[in-house]
């Protein structure tokens, strides 16, 4: 199946 | 203190209306370069961005850096109250616990003040890389609405697919698939209705359909939505607002496990 990933595992923390 | 006024006070109306959905409560940042805000919708999928720029605002004064946490549903109820053709000024005290929203109507004869409280918002920022994308597709903000909702009542996610000459929209269900493809098109005497591709490497992501439909929001806006895509990162979906700043919405991918 295809999972949904945070948006913040792709952009870490600023 | 801060103060910003807003000529076109149905920009920021529409702003909020394309995100107050989405997110529930935010802090918007003010600074001397502008009004903007950063947010993830409360499941963290996907992250808004807005940029005001201090120059797009007819008058704007921000002494000191400020964050404001408002609800979005009560900026929503407020700036509801403001006609479409009001200029909408912005105040807020230093260390203030109100924002003031004040709209004046084109010839100065309604004047009205709404305040709004502002709370404390615990919120993570994100650092959005500056990204080289492998396909940018600029395509009519309203067509690319129509396409998401479409899809949407077949499927709940949909494949976006972006090669030289095209991209397709595809989406699977119970009740059947459905696919959706938009060829390049600069029609230069109808530039609103153009659709523009600039590929460096053909890709293909998917996507929860539910939150595209959400971004769509913010279709009135601008004439064209700007989809940016590289393999297996957030597609970024762009409005660009003339003259004043852009909203952008970002959404992390579906990825096989």
């Amino acid at each position: 199946g295809s999972g949904q990933r945070s948006i913040a595992s792709f952009f870490g923390a600023g | 203190m801060f103060e910003a006024r807003l000529a076109q006070g149905a920009l920021l109306k529409k702003v909020v209306e394309a995100i107050k959905d989405l997110i529930e409560d935010a802090n918007f940042d003010c600074n001397s370069s502008g009004f903007s805000l950063q947010a993830m919708d409360s499941s963290h999928v996907s992250l808004v961005a807005l940029s005001l720029r201090a120059d797009g605002f007819e008058h704007y004064r921000c002494d000191r850096n400020v964050s404001m946490g408002m609800k979005l549903a009560s900026l929503s109820k407020i700036l509801k109250c403001a006609n479409g053709d009001d200029a909408i000024t912005m105040k807020s005290e230093d260390n203030g616990d109100t924002i003031t929203f004040m709209f004046e109507s084109p010839e100065q004869e309604r004047l009205s003040e709404f305040d709004l409280k502002l709370m404390d918002i615990d919120s993570e920022h994100l650092g959005i890389p500056d990204n080289e994308y492998d396909a940018t597709v600029k395509l009519p903000a309203a067509e690319f609405q129509r396409i998401v909702k479409d899809l949407s009542t077949i499927g709940d996610t949909v494949e976006i697919s972006v090669t030289k000459d095209a991209v397709k929209f595809g989406t699977t269900g119970d009740i059947g698939n459905a696919n959706i493809m938009c060829r390049q098109n600069k029609a230069a005497d109808k530039p609103d209705e153009s659709t523009e591709i600039d590929i460096n490497e053909a890709v293909s992501l998917t996507f929860a359909l539910r939150y595209l439909n959400s971004f769509a929001k913010a279709t009135p806006l601008s004439t064209h939505a700007v989809l940016k895509l590289s393999k297996e990162l957030p597609i970024l979906v762009e409005y660009h607002i003339p003259e004043v700043g852009r909203l952008a919405f970002y959404l992390a991918p579906k990825i096989e496990d």
